[in-house]
């Protein structure tokens, strides 16, 4: 049971780091879109 | 009777545990204690997934650290190259320039951010909107713990405005809550996505003019792609509802990606986005002759209003 709400907090934790990197990738491909676009 | 012709019934129990031992048995005077046994070893086993999750926590969390990081960078960057561009050829481009550059950052609006997760959290919403117009009328929030991602672009005097709504894969309804009632009155599938098209005026219609169309991103089905068309030319039909945003609320941008409330290590970080987009949002507003006489016009619309009401 202890091992529980640590669990919990990885998942949530994990989940996190996910949409942060698609956010990330997303962030990316829009700057080299803009920088590509502005060239 | 010969006694050496009976059937062998021993049952070898044998409680010699030397003897036991030596054949590779295991000593039956040791069965007692194997349930204590087995929790011995099972608390270490306990013990020691704890550390590992502990382990792997801590490095998720740095990892998320070092993400959020990033993504401030490259936003400030994004933001920084974007209003730098813009105001360099407001500034210096010719007439045709102007067109064309007007024309390229159109279709950047609209091709980059297709498909985009961006957005994520606690109803907060990146926009971003081309030189004719910054006015933003459409509510793009669609409940506390939502977010959208909006798109604005003015061809001529009807503006057009794209929304990312996230939504549930298994919600077929095709429905963007958005504070305004609407009529559906079309639904047609795309070569380009198998999701349907719904087809919507304001029901306020025909004195409204709005149309609002919703279809699931093909690119990412867990976003909802609600575009409309012209400005509502009345208010809310839930103005103080939970589905609409506040007039502040809709001028925020942000890169929000979970509710805050769950994450209190996070809400620095989210801050520092915030505020970081916020401020170039509000600099790049308040740069647009536009943008303030739209605002002066609202907020004069709404005391013009009030001895009405």
């Amino acid at each position: 049971p202890a091992t529980c709400p640590l669990m919990e907090e990885l998942n949530r934790v994990s989940a996190e780091n996910k949409k942060l990197a698609e956010m990330l990738t997303l962030m990316c491909e829009n700057y080299n879109a803009l920088k590509n676009q502005l060239m | 009777m010969d006694c050496s012709s009976y059937p062998d019934t021993a049952l070898d129990l044998n409680t010699n545990p030397m003897e036991l031992d030596f054949s590779g048995k295991r000593p039956k005077r040791e069965e007692p204690n194997t349930a204590s046994a087995d929790m011995e070893m099972k608390w270490p086993v306990k013990a020691e997934g704890s550390s590992m999750l502990k382990e792997e926590l801590n490095r998720v969390s740095t990892e998320n650290k070092r993400l959020a990081e990033m993504l401030t960078t490259v936003c400030e960057n994004y933001y920084a190259l974007y209003n730098h561009l813009d105001e360099l050829l407001s500034r210096k481009g010719t007439e045709d320039d102007k067109r064309e550059w007007s024309m390229k950052k159109r279709k950047l609006d609209l091709d980059e951010f297709v498909g985009c997760t961006i957005g994520f959290g606690s109803g907060k919403t990146e926009s971003i909107s081309s030189d004719e117009d910054h006015h933003h009328p459409h509510p793009h929030h669609h409940g506390d713990h939502c977010e959208s991602f909006k798109v604005t672009e003015s061809i001529g005097k009807s503006k057009v405005s794209t929304f990312y709504v996230p939504t549930d894969i298994s919600d077929t309804s095709l429905t963007v809550k958005d504070g305004y009632q609407w009529r559906k009155y079309g639904q047609k599938v795309t070569r380009d996505n198998p999701s349907p098209r719904a087809y919507f005026r304001c029901s306020f219609a025909p004195s409204c003019p709005v149309k609002k169309k919703v279809q699931r991103s093909g690119e990412n089905p867990l976003f909802l792609v609600a575009t409309y068309e012209g400005t509502h030319n009345h208010p809310s039909s839930n103005p103080s509802g939970g589905d609409m945003p506040s007039q502040a609320g809709s001028n925020r941008v942000a890169l929000d990606v979970v509710q805050s409330g769950q994450r209190p290590v996070q809400d620095k970080k989210e801050t520092t986005i915030q505020e970081v987009l916020v401020q170039q949002m509000a600099s790049s507003l308040t740069k647009d002759p536009n943008f303030t006489a739209a605002l002066a016009a609202a907020i004069s619309g709404r005391f013009l209003e009030q001895p009405r009401t």
